[in-house]
C-alpha cells in the first residue's frame, strides 16, 4: 500500500538560513525512516547543486545527514528510528486519516 | 499536478520509489488541501 506524507522543516531545530521546504510526498508505506532520509538529502543535493554546490555531492548523499522528527502531544516532537517503516510510523505515532506529517532537520 | 518527481531510494538492498509534487492539490487522495 502507498502512504502519503508531508515532510517539513522541524520548527525548531531548522533555522531560517538552512535548507527549509516543504514537501509533499507518496511512496510504498514499506519505505523506511532511513529511505526517507536518504531521499530528503538527494534532493536537497540536487538542487543545491543547481545553484553552484561542489561537483560530486550526489556520491556522498546518506540518510544520517539528516534526522526525522514526528510531532506527539504537547508539542513535542519524537526521534523517529531509522528503521521503522513508515507503515509502523503511521499506525504507532499518527493514526490519523490524512497525509503523515513528518518533520526534519540536519543531523 | 503539472509535475511530479520519481526517485528510486535503495538502502541494504531494498528500493523504494517516491514520488513527490510541488503542491498537495490534486496529488493525495487521503485529504483534500484547501
Amino acid at each position: 500500500s502507498e502512504i502519503e506524507l508531508i515532510f517539513c522543516p522541524h520548527p525548531l531545530l531548522v533555522g531560517q538560513q538552512q535548507y527549509s521546504q516543504t514537501r509533499y510526498v507518496k511512496t510504498t508505506a514499506k519505505a523506511t525512516v532511513d529511505h526517507l532520509s536518504k531521499y530528503l538529502a538527494l534532493r536537497v543535493a540536487l538542487e543545491e547543486g543547481s545553484s553552484g554546490a561542489p561537483e560530486g555531492t550526489l556520491r556522498h548523499v546518506s540518510e544520517k545527514q539528516f534526522t526525522i522528527y514526528i510531532s506527539t502531544a504537547a508539542g513535542q516532537f519524537t526521534t523517529l528510528n531509522g528503521s521503522l517503516t513508515l507503515e509502523l510510523v503511521n499506525q504507532k505515532f499518527w493514526k490519523l486519516c490524512k497525509p503523515l506529517e513528518l518533520f526534519y532537520a540536519p543531523t | 499536478p503539472e509535475e511530479v518527481i520519481v526517485t528510486d531510494i535503495t538502502i541494504n538492498s531494498l528500493t523504494v520509489t517516491f514520488r513527490e509534487a510541488l503542491v498537495a492539490r490534486g496529488f493525495f487522495r487521503s485529504w483534500e488541501m484547501e
